[in-house]
């Protein structure tokens, strides 16, 4: 823009398009979750969860919309209910720390905390698995489901 | 069409031109267009400077036939079906072999600007994710997940190339010709030090190939024109450099015509201290020498010239100022085949004496052959003399010489 608002309204950014911080266990299993470090609860029932990426423009947005419907489980979002979602988070947590080159604590300290908060990639670190399970699933599903309509 | 079955990392695009369109309702409300266009052909002309891509800008044909398609967005942007977070951590996603968006809401920065996000290295970054590249937690990779501040300059560096040749092959091609173009220079002693750089010489473009760094010179190919000034911008056919006690003279062939080279002011002699008009027929520098020729080179340890043509060599005796006894011979025989068969027989693309190496090399095609030397007969006194060892590629010793499209040339 040449010209500002005279009160930078226009310049400083709205709180509400502040990304969220990872402070919290909450956040912090997002996080690991969007970026593959943790693998959906009920993989077969979360196959095709919102953390997936569409491989190619062959996929509808239909399709996509209907998976992000459907999302991770929602017993991630809250309290760890048995023992083994502890271990799974600290130990996605290790490898996360590992990969970064922080102390390998298992623990969500600063170093990991600031790590997380980093301007990153939006693409997922650790998708193998997770791209051939969405294209053998989505290419059955081409099968069975209704003709797909290209919408971009 | 784009795709190849197979996993993360060992997907790619099925084809070595690909389109890129910075798409209309995505332009960024930070940097004119001018400005993002600039940084994204910058972006890909460095992923061609390394693989056998090379990237065309496409402003005209509909969308869907772009194979790289790039948008600005905040929030939920672009039909895409991953929200951006606002300002802070996620900054830009790629999706395979597709598309490629940024989060309007980062403070995004053209090169050279050091603060805020460097749209270069972001986009870098994503077009490495659609041409398949995974993210890599290795210090110094383009491909970290994170951003590092860093200055500007940065590169990719060797594992990186590496990666994206796993994935679409080395550069390979033939060349005009190929020399080491030797200078002399003061320095701040005073002191005369002579230095040489290797060039390899495609048409009408160049590159200057670092051997300490194993690479081409970062921002290469250059066109001929731009480089060398005076001498046929495009197709040299040869590059002699004649080196005696008494002599110091480089020339360029091109057809029927050579051009002596005026290293101290970096271009073509109209006319040379002796008084000679160029250019000149090689008839009349080089009685009894046949044009054009395919190749040459000077042979120090002999004074001679080699000029190569078909499947025979002339060899020009520099003194004498006339074509040595003997000569024309084929090729075969002044450079016999020490494996059965590996020869290259007839139009050679180029001659190199490379004194990186201290070794002669003939090219034809993405091969070459190493010429027997000294060394090579101290080790093996068995060896024919000048005899040719067996071919290898040229791209595994000279690595990276890569074309980019021809409208990203400088």
């Amino acid at each position: 823009k040449i010209f500002h608002s005279r009160d930078h309204s226009d310049v400083e950014i709205a709180p509400s398009h502040q990304a969220e911080l990872i402070t919290d266990r909450d956040t912090a299993e997002q996080f690991l979750l969007k970026y593959g470090f943790l693998k959906p609860v009920n993989s077969e029932k979360a196959q095709s969860s919102s953390t997936d990426m569409p491989t190619d423009a062959a996929i509808s947005l239909e399709d996509t919309v209907a998976f992000v419907q459907e999302g991770p489980s929602s017993s991630r979002s809250g309290t760890p209910e048995n023992s083994s979602e502890i271990s799974d988070f600290s130990e996605a947590l290790r490898e996360f720390q590992r990969l970064s080159g922080l102390p390998v604590t298992g623990l969500l300290d600063d170093a990991t905390r600031t790590s997380m908060n980093k301007p990153r990639c939006g693409v997922p670190d650790k998708e193998e698995k997770l791209i051939e399970t969405l294209e053998s699933s989505l290419i059955e599903k081409r099968h069975l489901a209704a003709p797909v309509r290209k919408i971009r | 069409r784009k795709r190849a079955a197979g996993k993360w990392g060992h997907m790619a695009f099925s084809k070595s031109v690909l389109t890129w369109r910075l798409i209309g309702e995505g332009y960024s409300t930070q940097l004119s267009v001018d400005e993002q266009r600039y940084v994204f052909r910058l972006a890909f002309r460095m992923w061609s400077e390394v693989s056998p891509l090379e990237f065309e800008e496409n402003l005209y044909s509909p969308l869907e036939e772009i194979d790289i398609r790039l948008g600005f967005g905040t929030g939920r942007h672009l039909g895409c079906v991953q929200r951006f977070d606002g300002a802070g951590r996620e900054f830009a996603h790629a999706w395979f072999l597709g598309d490629i968006h940024f989060d309007d809401d980062e403070h995004f920065t053209v090169p050279n600007t050091g603060d805020g996000i460097s749209l270069l290295k972001v986009a870098v970054h994503e077009i490495g994710h659609v041409l398949g590249l995974p993210h890599v937690y290795r210090t110094g990779s383009i491909m970290q997940p994170s951003y590092r501040p860093q200055d500007s300059t940065f590169e990719l560096d060797w594992l990186d190339r590496k990666a994206v040749q796993y994935l679409y092959g080395g550069c390979k091609g033939r060349f005009s010709t190929v020399f080491d173009w030797v200078r002399k220079e003061r320095t701040q002693y005073g002191e005369v030090v002579v230095r040489f750089s290797t060039y390899f010489m495609r048409d009408d473009w160049y590159w200057l190939y670092e051997n300490r760094n194993n690479r081409t010179r970062y921002g290469d190919p250059v066109s001929v024109r731009v480089g060398w000034h005076g001498i046929p911008p495009a197709g040299v056919d040869a590059y002699v450099h004649v080196w005696t006690r008494r002599t110091d003279a480089a020339y360029f062939f091109k057809g029927v015509k050579y051009w002596r080279y005026d290293n101290e002011n970096d271009q073509a002699f109209s006319e040379d201290p002796d008084g000679q008009h160029y250019p000149r027929l090689i008839s009349e520098g080089f009685p009894g020498v046949p044009a054009p020729i395919d190749t040459a080179y000077y042979d120090r340890r002999d004074a001679h010239i080699y000029f190569f043509r078909g499947s025979m060599v002339y060899r020009f005796d520099v003194r004498a100022n006339q074509l040595a006894a003997g000569s024309p011979r084929k090729i075969t025989e002044l450079f016999p085949p020490i494996a059965r068969g590996d020869h290259p027989v007839s139009n050679l693309d180029a001659a190199y004496f490379s004194y990186t190496h201290n070794a002669l090399f003939l090219l034809k095609g993405t091969s070459y052959w190493r010429v027997v030397g000294n060394r090579d007969h101290r080790l093996k006194a068995s060896l024919p003399h000048n005899g040719l060892l067996p071919r290898r590629e040229v791209d595994q010793q000279w690595f990276d010489i890569c074309d980019v499209h021809v409208s990203t040339l400088k």
